[in-house]
């Protein structure tokens, strides 16, 4: 069973599983201990608390002491949690970063120090305190903000934080785009800046310092807008959602080309908001979306069917093109739906006939579908322009 | 009754050349 459709084939939102979306995957440490023995790959192997594996970085003695660990997630995702858990002390000053471009900008997600606003310039907040004001007009519009607080001081060498964190209750990520773009990240970056306790002298030479960190773990979904249930590797090796609901591309964010009877939307939890095929009555591959023609059908259709084969015009390639009528003994996606109307070229006045009957039109006196034969009362002249004349 | 169709022989086309259709 297909878990983006129901038992009656009707499309429902789909979401892939909740994983570590960290796991097995490459982080770039900007500093790691020249001895190879704790290298980054480290970080993202999930050993267990007992026989836990931890990346270290070079000895640090001089300010800044810095270290960043960069972890590109391969595709977006939208995250719950960002966890790291540390071999070394805690550090006192960290900072996440998230890139929704592939590592070419960065924005905050959080910020830990015992100093927020020397550190980072920011104010302190502990979780869970709301902020100046905590209202859904007053932080939805511009976006949730990255806080800064104090690494919590009963975790021990774990520092963590939840998407949700300093958010107002209640949020709901189906109704809020503004939400949905704040969890979602296709890289996450920590940058480890102060080291716990005397070490953090500020200027010149410190005591010898290494960070050490045994875990980095994001927890979170395949960002798939609610139209795929899994996300699967590509044929060149990258991470793809396996897209549903006639609709494409990594995150499954557009309608596939075909599908484009209404706009794209992302799926909620009462509405698939699949992507429609056109309805081209099979004689036509490609269609484009008019939104004019979409809001007229009170949002129901904006579909307009391009290059109608087999003789075939219109919106929705449903009626015959100028020169061919409809032969009403074959269904309208028949190939041979439309017949050339055939009109005789001396009893016809034309060459188009009506495109429903196929009745051709006829010179005076002249009978027929195609105007081949002499009305009764009327005989053959001679004449091309006049070929049948009044029997005397 | 039905009628025969139009005998295309029986044309005669001598003033009518340019109207004349590949036959």
């Amino acid at each position: 069973t297909d878990p983006c459709y129901d038992e009656a084939g009707a499309p429902q939102r789909c979401i892939p599983e909740f994983v570590n979306a960290a796991l097995g995957r490459e982080v770039q440490a900007s500093s790691t201990d020249p001895r190879q023995t704790h290298p980054a790959a480290f970080l993202t192997d999930a050993s267990a608390a007992a026989d836990r594996t931890c990346w270290r970085s070079e000895t640090l003695t001089r300010t800044p002491l810095n270290v960043t660990l960069t972890l590109p997630l391969g595709k977006a995702f939208e995250l719950v949690y960002v966890s790291l858990h540390f071999c070394s002390a805690r550090p006192d000053s960290a900072a996440v970063f998230k890139s929704q471009d592939h590592g070419r900008s960065w924005s905050p997600l959080r910020f830990f120090s015992s100093q927020c606003s020397r550190v980072y310039g920011r104010p302190s907040r502990a979780v869970g305190q709301a902020p100046a004001q905590a209202s859904l007009g007053s932080i939805v519009p511009r976006g949730p903000e990255a806080l800064c607080s104090e690494p919590p001081p009963r975790t021990g060498p774990l520092l963590a934080f939840s998407m949700q964190d300093g958010l107002p209750p209640g949020q709901d990520l189906d109704s809020s785009p503004v939400l949905q773009d704040w969890v979602t990240a296709t890289d996450i970056r920590v940058v480890l800046t102060r080291p716990v306790g005397p070490r953090a002298t500020e200027g010149g030479v410190v005591a010898p310092y290494v960070y050490s960190v045994g875990e980095l773990q994001v927890g979170g979904r395949c960002k798939c807008n609610g139209h795929a249930s899994r996300c699967v590797a590509d044929t060149q090796g990258r991470l793809v959602c396996d897209c549903r609901h006639g609709t494409e591309g990594p995150d499954c964010e557009r309608c596939k080309p075909f599908y484009c009877d209404r706009p794209w939307q992302r799926a909620t939890a009462h509405e698939a908001h699949a992507c429609l095929a056109c309805s081209c009555n099979g004689h036509a591959r490609r269609c484009r979306f008019n939104m004019e023609l979409y809001r007229l059908s009170g949002r129901r259709s904006g579909g307009v069917c391009l290059n109608c084969r087999h003789n075939t015009a219109g919106r929705h390639c449903h009626y015959c093109r100028e020169g061919f009528y409809r032969d009403q003994t074959r269904v309208l996606s028949h190939r041979r739906a439309c017949k050339a109307c055939d009109c005789h070229p001396v009893g016809a006045a034309g060459k188009t006939c009506n495109q429903t009957t196929g009745q051709c039109p006829c010179k005076d006196g002249v009978t027929g579908l195609t105007c081949n034969r002499c009305a009764p009362g009327f005989q053959q002249s001679r004449s091309p322009v006049a070929p049948c004349v009044k029997i005397p | 009754d039905v009628m025969p169709t139009l005998d295309m022989a029986l044309f005669d086309w001598t003033d009518y050349e340019d109207l004349k259709p590949d036959m």
